[in-house]
């Protein structure tokens, strides 16, 4: 599965 | 999301409506520094090339447009607006910003996630928005007496990342594998370097009087 996006803060 | 974060993402949204509103009531922008709006600018550019890529969820995307467009017409407000623009303090708002933009261009070409173009603007904006506030803090200085809404502006933008950093420490306790080094670290010099402010902050506040900097 597609790495958690590392940026899903702002 | 947690609360922490969601008090962050809130007060950070606040900070730019109090300088809205200081903008906008008072048609003036004097005692804010244009440098530091325009390090914004480029922070926000910089870390949200991927607005158009990755879709995280409609919140993140609304204030991630939020953000920029708000820093860019404050930017524009000062340069071109023509009465604000007349009361920008040009002689005291003179910090080189040039150096913290290529300082933090270089460890992000140094120190990042992976060696991707993304990754190294998004690092680049992590340090640099740790550094951009420094121009207006000098500014505070050298102009004395600093007006309500700048006051709570600058206490607002150096409490945003503080609940940041609450927000990593939760994440990191309860999320396995859990870790944001860059970002973690960079969150802490940003808010260290409030330290002063805020205690000059709660200082007039305490004594209810006029927020004043020691040059």
């Amino acid at each position: 599965t597609e790495q958690p996006a590392n940026h899903d803060e702002l | 999301m947690n609360i922490f974060r969601l008090a962050g993402d809130m007060t950070h949204l606040l900070s730019i409506l109090v300088l809205l509103l200081k903008i906008y009531a008072t048609k003036s922008c004097s005692g804010i520094s244009r440098k530091t709006q325009e390090l914004y600018a480029i922070v926000f550019m910089a870390r949200y090339l991927d607005l158009f890529t990755d879709f995280i969820s409609v919140y993140n995307t609304f204030m991630k447009l939020i953000f920029i467009a708000s820093s860019l017409a404050i930017v524009w407000c000062m340069r071109f607006h023509p009465v604000v623009r007349r009361s920008y303090d040009r002689e005291l708002d003179t910090f080189r910003y040039f150096f913290l933009v290529g300082a933090s261009f270089a460890l992000a070409l140094v120190w990042h996630d992976k060696f991707t173009l993304q990754e190294v603007f998004w690092a680049f904006s992590i340090y640099l928005e740790a550094v951009a506030i420094l121009p207006q803090l000098v500014l505070l200085q050298r102009s004395g007496n600093v007006d309500n809404l700048t006051g709570q502006y600058v206490f607002f933008l150096g409490a945003y990342r503080a609940f940041y950093i609450l927000n990593w420490i939760y994440r990191y306790m309860t999320e396995p594998r859990f870790t944001r080094w860059i970002a973690g670290i960079s969150g802490v010099v940003q808010t260290a370097l409030y330290a002063d402010f805020f205690y000059y902050y709660f200082i007039s506040w305490k004594n209810n009087s006029k927020l004043k900097l020691p040059a």
